[in-house]
């Protein structure tokens, strides 16, 4: 219903809203959130908040935003990192931002294309709002340290490439970044992969995903299995599940020719 | 017919003489100022795929913007001359109107999908103060 104040400090019901009503205004919500429509996709599934991506954006919201538009973002040493260990590039990256999204790993698998002991990721990027631009993506990983049976010791690189083409059975990858990894590491890891999501929403044909690459440190040409070193899949833990995180900007030309369509 | 001419003449008299009442004012008149407002995202059952906030107070400006204009309405100099022509106009030109002068932004963290989840900072969204425009 409608309440308004009475003037003495009292609330009272000045007209209760029909459904007609409640369902107009709940659509004019929605347009200013910038949503045609409720997301379709969950209404007979709602998703979880205890996967990864959810709990990282949880992560930020809760301890990394500024109350409102006019106060300064607290200072990085007073903000908690919580449990995804927010760098400070991270957190400069969060204050620039406008939007912050997240993109779940999934196993887009592509017919007669070798995966050897690496391991292919792609991420749905066809959401990415188009008048945003792009501040800076990370991809996540989260190592374990306790793998059973674990035979790969010692420091290994974790390479990742884009893949470019897959003809033939053939792969044409291109680097994207890398980092090296001590034995008893654990937590998450993060790789720039701001050129490859850049890619991907410009040339949408082209996202056939990331390809993980992990070898030895000293033996560049003996390729390990990721989940050998304790690297979790997209099949792992819910909250340890690899995922796409970017940061992006708003182009106030384009907002405000959406706001005059509207 | 002719009952029904009078009644509409009737009915149309204040809107023709004054069509620039508020008609929130008839209700509870009193000088402009912010008055509360909460938008409950869970009583609108969003909470499936809004993860946070629950709601958030965003605030609305309500009250008459009505001659002289005190400081602490926050009155724009160009206030003050609208005031002067609706006096000297009632019927045709309105009063200033009573407004947002300071608003500043939200943060919401919502499921594009399934998978994919987005934290947007919205613009715009709480009224921080209100006065007469």
């Amino acid at each position: 219903g409608v309440y308004v104040d009475n003037g003495f400090d009292q609330t009272v019901v000045h007209r209760v809203v029909s459904q007609h009503e409640k369902r107009e205004l709940e659509h004019e919500f929605l347009n200013l959130l910038g949503l045609p429509d409720r997301p379709r996709s969950i209404i007979d599934m709602p998703p979880q908040v205890k996967r990864s991506a959810p709990k990282f954006l949880l992560d930020i919201y809760k301890n990394a935003l500024g109350e409102d538009e006019e106060e300064k973002p607290a200072a990085h040493h007073h903000r908690k990192a919580g449990e995804f260990d927010l760098t400070g590039q991270d957190l400069k990256a969060i204050d620039q931002s406008d939007v912050i999204m997240t993109f779940a790993a999934h196993n887009h698998h592509v017919p007669g294309v070798r995966h050897e002991r690496g391991k292919r990721l792609w991420f749905d990027v066809s959401e990415v709002p188009p008048q945003e631009y792009i501040i800076g993506a990370e991809l996540r990983l989260y190592r374990s340290a306790d793998v059973k049976g674990r035979k790969n010791h010692g420091s290994h690189t974790i390479t990742v490439y884009r893949v470019l083409k897959t003809e033939n059975g053939t792969r044409e990858l291109q680097y994207v970044d890398a980092i090296n990894m001590t034995t008893n590491q654990e937590g998450w890891l993060t790789l720039n992969v701001t050129g490859a999501l850049d890619h991907w929403v410009n040339n949408p044909d082209e996202n056939r995903g990331l390809y993980l690459s992990v070898h030895p440190a000293d033996r560049l040409v003996h390729e390990v299995r990721p989940e050998d070193i304790g690297i979790v899949e997209f099949r792992g833990d819910p909250d340890k599940q690899p995922f796409m995180v970017g940061y992006f900007k708003s182009s106030g030309i384009r907002e405000s020719k959406v706001r005059q369509k509207r | 017919d002719a009952r029904r001419k009078k009644k509409s003449e009737s009915t149309n008299w204040d809107y023709k003489t004054n069509p620039y009442t508020d008609p929130g004012a008839t209700f509870y008149s009193r000088t402009c100022r912010i008055q509360t407002l909460y938008v409950s995202f869970r009583d609108l059952q969003w909470q499936d795929w809004i993860i946070a906030p629950d709601g958030y107070d965003a605030y609305y400006c309500s009250g008459e913007c009505n001659f002289p204009l005190n400081a602490h309405m926050n009155a724009t100099n160009h206030a003050i001359v609208q005031t002067l022509v609706h006096l000297l106009n009632p019927g045709k030109v309105p009063k200033p109107c009573c407004a947002p002068t300071k608003l500043s932004a939200i943060s919401v963290l919502y499921f594009l999908d399934e998978s994919n989840v987005i934290l947007k900072k919205y613009k715009n969204m709480v009224v921080k103060s209100c006065g007469c425009h």
